[in-house]
């Protein structure tokens, strides 16, 4: 059991905490806004109103025990987030998590402090850009700048072949990690005898240079 | 090369919109604060300054003309989402993609015509109050209710042995799709000989229970 302290409870951070709380954790979730703290100090163990740019009262939360602080103050505070960061990693936080808007202020939390920097709208804003722009992409997670995971509807050349016939694998460096049939039911592995059908779902991971020869993704 | 309409030009929404202008769709950003417009209206092809939930506005757009339609109007502007939601929907909208902050507010949408809804920070919260809650877990993402893939640290027990010594994909149907080492090398698909090492960090597919069992997750 570790103990987290979530500062700034909008959207983001209250899932943090919620989530660290379903897993039984111990979470002290602050904010500034006493609205805020009214509506979620039944659901948090521990709630508390202050101000975390004031140096003084973070003294007093014992910053270094915590196993993880995560700032999600967003870019309407940007100072009072940037400050924020800046105040805990000065305390002695051990790993620090940082919300941000923007390229740039994520680029000033991480000069600041932030071991991690996560771009929630950002990131849902590109994968949706990307399935939308194909008319196959489902989703698309990157594991790095050279490989992504990507769901995508059942090419045509795949209809009527299974995997031994189309060797994926040996040709493009492609695995199909799992299937996904027309009632949601996932097979993973997926069997190499299978005859791909209409209406699948496959998830797949290979390089983006392959996955593009392949027309599974244009960007 | 398709079309698409972009209402609310918040984080999320200007970053779909940078995503399909990227990919060479044409994109029509629309706002009703004069400085967003102002300020985007050199990276997106088109913007314009509308209230989006003024129905006669709307009329001459061509709203079923876009292959989608995505609905970024924050909660702060919650009736004006669910506004606009509910016009672009009788205006004959293809798809629409709605973004929400609540499960609430994600409801509503979808009763009022979204087709799909999204949550980017409530996912993020999600993703890194899971990966903080293990000592192993880096990332962790829902294919569905059953099935996760999960970034993981190598656990202990993998060490010095190798695919086919621990049998993974007999015993608990998991299987790993990549193997990163500690400079950041990808190897996809990994080789069954390959002795795991410390510092590794597998990508790897199971049903949830399996990966309960094995406690490479804990919730
Ligand atoms: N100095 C501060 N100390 C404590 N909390 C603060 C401070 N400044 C801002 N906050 C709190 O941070 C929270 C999140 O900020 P804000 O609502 O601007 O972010 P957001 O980007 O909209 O968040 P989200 O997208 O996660 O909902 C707010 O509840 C606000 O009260
Ligand atoms: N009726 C409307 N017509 C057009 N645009 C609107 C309307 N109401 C709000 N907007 C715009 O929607 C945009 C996004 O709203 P808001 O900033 O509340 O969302 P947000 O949740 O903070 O967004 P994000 O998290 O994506 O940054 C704002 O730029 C706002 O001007």
């Amino acid at each position: 059991k570790k103990s987290f302290l979530i500062i700034g409870l909008g959207r983001f951070g209250i899932n943090v905490a919620r989530t660290l709380t379903k897993a039984g954790h111990s979470v002290l979730g602050v904010d500034n806004d006493e609205d805020i703290i009214q509506k979620f100090s039944f659901e948090i163990d521990n709630v508390m109103k202050l101000d975390a740019t004031d140096s003084d009262v973070l003294d007093t939360l014992g910053v270094p025990e915590f196993e993880a602080v995560v700032i999600s103050i967003g870019e309407k505070y940007i100072q009072n987030s940037i400050l924020a960061t800046l105040l805990v990693k000065e305390k002695g936080a051990k790993h620090i998590i940082a919300k941000a808007g923007t390229k740039v202020q994520g680029k000033v939390l991480e000069k600041v402090g932030a071991d991690t920097v996560v771009f929630p709208e950002k990131d849902m804003g590109q994968r949706i850009g990307k399935a939308l722009s194909s008319s196959t992409l489902i989703d698309y997670i990157e594991l790095s700048k050279e490989v992504s995971i990507i769901e995508l509807k059942v090419p045509q050349f795949m209809l009527g072949k299974n995997l031994i016939e189309l060797n994926l694998r040996k040709k493009y460096a492609v695995t199909i990690i799992s299937i996904k049939d027309k009632d949601g039911n996932i097979k993973t592995p997926p069997s190499v005898d299978y005859k791909f059908t209409e209406f699948d779902v496959l998830t797949l991971i290979g390089e983006n240079e392959q996955l593009k020869k392949l027309h599974f993704i244009d960007f």
